[in-house]
């Protein structure tokens, strides 16, 4: 369906402290995770200080995928706030 | 912002800071709208170097220069990659892709938490007077997150990611979502590890009132501030033609109408759309209208927007009639016309006139600024309520501070309405919305993080709350304007705000992270869960511990009773206890605070010990508060106030209970 192809933003949260030693950078491990579930989705912005993860523009089964994945904790599509 | 120091009793803090003071370390990060940094509001005269820890950055775009900030506003950044892939790339023909705030809404609340002193502000003349943030000593970082198409959480988090990177010591946000649970909400998760680095984060309570359970950003470790009126005021008055004078308020300055009465007409009767009633654009027929008074009914398009759609079809003036969803709530605009906003009593009462009346004609007064209004603080009706959805067994919000009818620093994009028509510039507007409340209390949480730069974010907040108050100097308890009536803590938490007694509480409710991991816990939040809130890997629930909501140690008691079953309507005669544990901490001189309790006649409320000494500041003392209730129909709630005093000090907590 096309709710199906249609990409949405989701915040990814991470168990930084899962990292498998490959990796250098927690960046760099992020962006393989993602890459793992889809070959053109890109990290919007990385979380390191009061989260630990990154956010990126993905399809509902791209972002179901990532959830499965090793160190990821949750994935929460992203949500629209207003002023007050 | 000018009136609320002197409704604070600001004046009387400055005896009450110690010599030790680093308010000027103090940097509040507002995520909002962007900043308007050339007005007077972020003058730096008086400051000495930013601090050296600050990590900070003013960000260079194509309207706004490295120069713009300075040593108050010592930071000035955006976050829009989360907008702009939502929607479209930025188009800045009609927004800046920038930190510059095209809205006005970010420049009020900076101003408001941490502006500097301006002398001779005004919006149009009204409530002139010398400007100042809560906090004029701290310093200011805007983080911009808030476009013309939303505030998106990924920015959001973004934002709050990096103002505590970069070194803020307070976070104000002016804006929210809708009820989640606390693992789902960027802003919750985001706060959770602010306060767990010491940052005080302090977020509106939402427009939603008065219903009740419409609040956002409930999290406990958030500071949820509600709105309240102060004592000044902004009266214009409709005259009808039948002698009768009803008063409404208004922030027209420009020519005034004639005492000579003026034909009016209901906007219902000048339309053929079945909502013209409401002066929605284009429905308003100008041989109808043209040269008359026309009365609209509040609702749907914004107030201010009513003015310019009956100025547009020629009205000569406009009086602005509250619903029952407003009721007697009166916020003053800058009108366009001559225009009075009234309450729906006196609505109903001009209404009635306009009627029966085969003539009817009106005018409309303009009373200026007046100040020493009485009652007030009265709780406004937009003013979100508890309890909260979430966990009822925390109370929210937590505290009531000025949020309607607030003057403060403003674009010079936009005219103080805010609408694209309006021309006029204006270095000052008056707004309300809890987005008004909320930085005043973020500055004042500098204000007290600069006073005691040890105090955890919780302390500063428990400081905040035990000291504020629920009763007017006469006894009588704050008023809700929605009803009329007293409010409860519901509307009010623990109390309006009291700067000088927040100052010196006595005793503070400190909460550490772990305390708040075993909320979690006591939530039943699944370890996943609790890892993205916490950042924590090692974080475990032992199965062996009875987490319990009831033994976080917060400043306030909310207490959800059961209703046991086929108790409705007619009560049971079960007997529910619920323990709650708490610690309190003395910050200030050696004492023996005693308690008293205010209970509910449905509850018995028991107190053990009922005495605690204090001999040394940093002293932690516990007790337990038992709380008995027989069964109550479903519904009822119920309310009382514990306090802990010393004679001098009053550490007061509200009660909130209620039978679900």
């Amino acid at each position: 369906s096309l709710a199906e192809l249609r990409k949405k933003t989701y915040i990814v949260h991470m168990a930084k402290a899962q990292m498998p030693a490959a990796f250098a950078e927690h960046s760099r491990w992020y962006d393989a995770s993602l890459r793992s579930v889809s070959d053109t989705a890109e990290v919007l912005y990385t979380y390191d200080t009061v989260a630990h993860g990154f956010c990126a523009r993905l399809t509902p089964a791209e972002a179901r995928a990532l959830e499965d994945l090793p160190g990821v904790l949750a994935v929460h599509p992203e949500v629209r706030y207003e002023l007050h | 912002t000018t009136r609320t120091p002197e409704f604070l009793h600001l004046d009387r803090t400055e005896a009450l800071i110690p010599q030790s003071n680093t308010e000027s370390d103090v940097i509040v990060g507002v995520l909002d709208t962007g900043v308007w940094p050339e007005s007077r509001s972020y003058d730096d005269a008086g400051f000495g170097p930013v601090p050296a820890s600050w990590r900070g950055e003013c960000v260079e775009a194509k309207d706004f220069t490295a120069a713009a900030c300075n040593r108050k506003l010592v930071g000035a950044q955006f976050f829009s990659k989360g907008y702009e892939a939502a929607t479209n790339p930025i188009d800045e023909s009609k927004e800046s892709k920038s930190p510059r705030d095209d809205d006005g809404h970010g420049t009020h609340t900076s101003s408001t938490a941490a502006g500097s002193t301006v002398a001779g502000a005004n919006l149009l003349g009204y409530a002139a007077g010398t400007a100042r943030g809560m906090s004029t000593r701290a310093r200011i970082a805007v983080y911009k997150v808030c476009w013309l198409g939303g505030c998106f959480s990924s920015d959001i988090l973004a934002a709050m990611d990096k103002a505590v990177d970069d070194g803020c010591g307070v976070l104000s946000l002016s804006l929210g979502g809708g009820t989640t649970d606390y693992f789902r909400d960027s802003i919750a998760i985001g706060a959770f590890n602010a306060v767990a680095k010491g940052v005080v984060v302090s977020c509106s309570a939402g427009n939603g009132g008065p219903s009740s359970s419409t609040l956002s950003n409930e999290a406990p470790w958030i500071t949820t501030v509600g709105a309240g009126t102060i004592d000044r005021d902004f009266p214009a008055y409709a005259v009808l033609g039948n002698g009768k004078n009803l008063t409404g308020v208004s922030l027209y300055s420009g020519k005034p109408l004639s005492s000579s009465p003026y034909p009016f007409i209901y906007a219902g009767n000048a339309t053929n759309a079945t909502n013209g009633n409401l002066c929605m654009q284009g429905t308003l027929l100008p041989d109808k209208v043209s040269g008359k008074i026309v009365l609209c009914d509040r609702g749907i398009n914004a107030r201010v927007q009513k003015g310019f759609v009956v100025r547009d079809a020629g009205g000569a003036g406009m009086i602005l009639a509250n619903s029952a969803a407003n009721g007697e709530e009166l916020v003053a605009d800058a009108h366009i016309l001559p225009a009075t906003g009234v309450g729906q009593r006196d609505g109903d009462v001009i209404k009635s006139y306009l009627f029966s009346d085969p003539n009817p004609t009106a005018t409309i007064a303009i009373g200026g600024t007046k100040v020493g209004i009485t009652p007030s603080p009265v709780v406004a009706a937009f003013s979100s309520r508890g309890p909260s959805a979430i966990t009822p067994d925390i109370l929210k919000p937590d505290i009531l501070a000025p949020g309607v009818n607030i003057l403060a620093a403003w674009t010079g994009k936009v005219g103080p309405t805010g609408q694209a028509a309006d021309r006029r510039q204006t270095d000052f507007n008056i707004i309300s919305g809890t987005s008004m409340s909320c930085p005043h209390i973020s500055g004042l949480a500098a204000l007290l993080k600069g006073a005691y730069s040890d105090w955890s974010p919780s302390a500063i907040k428990s400081a905040l709350m035990t000291t504020s108050y629920s009763v007017y100097p006469n006894g009588d308890r704050i008023l809700d304007v929605a009803t009329g009536r007293a409010a409860t803590p519901f509307d009010i938490g623990a109390g309006h705000v009291d700067p000088p007694k927040a100052l010196d509480p006595g005793l503070v409710y400190d909460i550490t992270t772990d305390d708040y991991i075993d909320f979690l816990c006591a939530l039943k939040y699944t370890m996943l869960q609790i890892q993205a809130v916490s950042r924590k890997q090692n974080v475990t629930c032992d199965n062996k511990t009875i987490y319990s909501v009831s033994d976080l140690n917060y400043p306030s008691f909310s207490v959800a009773f059961e209703t046991a079953s086929g108790a409705g309507g007619g009560g049971s005669s079960k007997t529910t206890t619920v323990k709650h544990k708490r610690t309190l901490t003395n910050v200030g001189a050696p004492g023996t605070y005693k308690v008293t309790v205010s209970a509910p006649e449905e509850v018995s409320v028991e107190v053990y010990p009922q005495e605690l000494s204090f001999a040394s500041s940093g002293e932690r003392k516990s007790y337990t508060v038992s709380f008995s209730a027989a069964s109550q129909p479903s519904g009822s709630a119920a309310f009382g106030r514990l306090v802990w005093s010393d004679g001098q000090h009053v550490v007061a907590s509200p009660l909130a209970f209620t039978w679900t």
